[in-house]
């Protein structure tokens, strides 16, 4: 089972036409394993994207060289996922 | 069993598919179950069939869970599946519909997908076929129709996760579908539910060219859109797929168009703003909730305006 301890999704919000293109050159960095989950559309709305922990240093630091706003939507991805299997657990035995 | 399932939860490929059986078990005069296929990994390709009779009535098809990790959305699929049964004979919109059109449903569209990100891998969207010459798995199977296949709002690379596949309808799960729509050939509207992004589009996505029928389709993913937003004040943007997000080769909704579907929409359900596809599962209700009173508007405009 693929275990996503550290990941972060962050909400981005690209002010410009300039920085929806940057963030589209970081999205073809394949290196980076990064993955919008949902995507750019134009400047103002927000995008999330899916960050692997070990790129999460160089994705923060593209976004603050640039001044692209973001806040980080979910802290831990692994975390999330980790409750929800729980609460399936749980349910099944309600039913049963 | 039927009374005591439970829509608030997200369940397994094993626990719907039995819950299938037992709706069809429940309501044999209006619910039947069609295998149109298998996957890459050999799972069935079920799909629903609301009807009440009649020879090659004209169809709408929706279906939910393309890309496997949205389980948003193939639970607002079986709370779907389910108002259809208890509202036939109660609302009168949905009793006309069926008095005189079937429905398909295709619940789980990628099942393989779907097993996928119960197993191993939660945050899996793709198939599971394996690509010749690579390493990575999957084919995005929203990019692998034959509209505008192999452009640029596509990849190429299959570690992509927007990856077209080798050629048009290469995807078994992909192909089943065309095939049944163009075997049945009176389908006359196409809804592919997704999330999440909160949108209600239609094509085109593989050219910015606005569709002939772009003006209707408009006016009608406003309205749905509106009383989608009456129920919670969850706020859609709409319109064409190209115009709303970006170019998008080799989708569902560009190919059904193309092929003489003109009522051809897809959906991208809602998110609270935080969890994205990790949606806990008290959103499944009022997501579905929600959604309803759009899907009926579209069905009803398809009843209404024949063509």
């Amino acid at each position: 089972e693929q275990l996503f301890r550290g990941d972060q999704v962050l909400r981005i919000t690209a002010s410009n036409e300039e920085q929806i293109t940057l963030l589209r050159v970081l999205g073809e960095q394949a290196e980076l394993q990064i993955d919008f989950w949902r995507d750019l559309t134009g400047p103002g709305h927000p995008a999330d994207l899916w960050v692997p922990f070990p790129s999460l240093q160089a994705v923060k630091i593209f976004l603050e060289f640039h001044s692209i706003s973001y806040s980080v939507m979910i802290e831990d991805v692994q975390a999330l996922l980790d409750e929800e299997k729980k609460n399936m657990t749980r349910s099944r035995r309600i039913q049963r | 069993s039927i009374s005591t399932f439970d829509f608030a939860s997200y369940h397994t490929l094993e626990e719907i598919y039995d819950w299938m059986d037992m709706l069809v078990d429940d309501h044999p005069n209006l619910v039947s179950k069609i295998q149109i296929g298998q996957s890459y990994e050999n799972r069935p390709l079920y799909v629903l069939k609301f009807s009440t009779g009649g020879s090659n009535r004209p169809a709408i098809w929706l279906d939910t869970g393309i890309h496997s990790r949205e389980w948003i959305t193939q639970a607002t699929g079986v709370w779907t599946a389910n108002k259809i049964v208890k509202e036939y004979g109660q609302d009168p919109s949905v009793t006309a519909i069926l008095d005189s059109m079937d429905i398909f449903f295709e619940i789980i569209t990628n099942p393989d997908g779907f097993v996928f990100t119960h197993s191993s891998n939660r945050l899996w969207r793709k198939t599971r076929s394996i690509n010749a010459g690579s390493s990575c798995v999957g084919v995005d199977p929203n990019r692998n129709w034959d509209a505008g296949f192999g452009g640029s709002g596509s990849s190429s690379d299959p570690c992509s996760e927007t990856y077209r596949g080798p050629y048009a309808h290469s995807e078994s799960e992909v192909k089943a579908i065309v095939d049944f729509i163009r075997s049945h050939g009176n389908v006359k509207s196409v809804i592919s539910i997704h999330s999440y992004s909160q949108m209600l589009l239609f094509p085109y996505g593989y050219k910015r060219t606005p569709a002939a029928h772009h003006q209707e389709l408009n006016e009608l993913a406003k309205k749905a859109v509106s009383d989608l937003a009456a129920m919670y004040g969850t706020k859609y943007a709409y319109g064409s797929v190209a115009d709303t997000i970006y170019l998008a080769d080799g989708t569902t909704v560009d190919w059904a168009y193309d092929n003489g579907v003109k009522y051809s929409f897809t959906f991208e359900l809602r998110d609270t703003g935080r969890y994205g596809f990790l949606l806990p599962s008290t959103q499944i209700i009022p997501t579905a909730t929600e959604t309803w009173p759009a899907l009926l508007d579209i069905m009803v405009h398809v009843l209404e305006h024949p063509y």
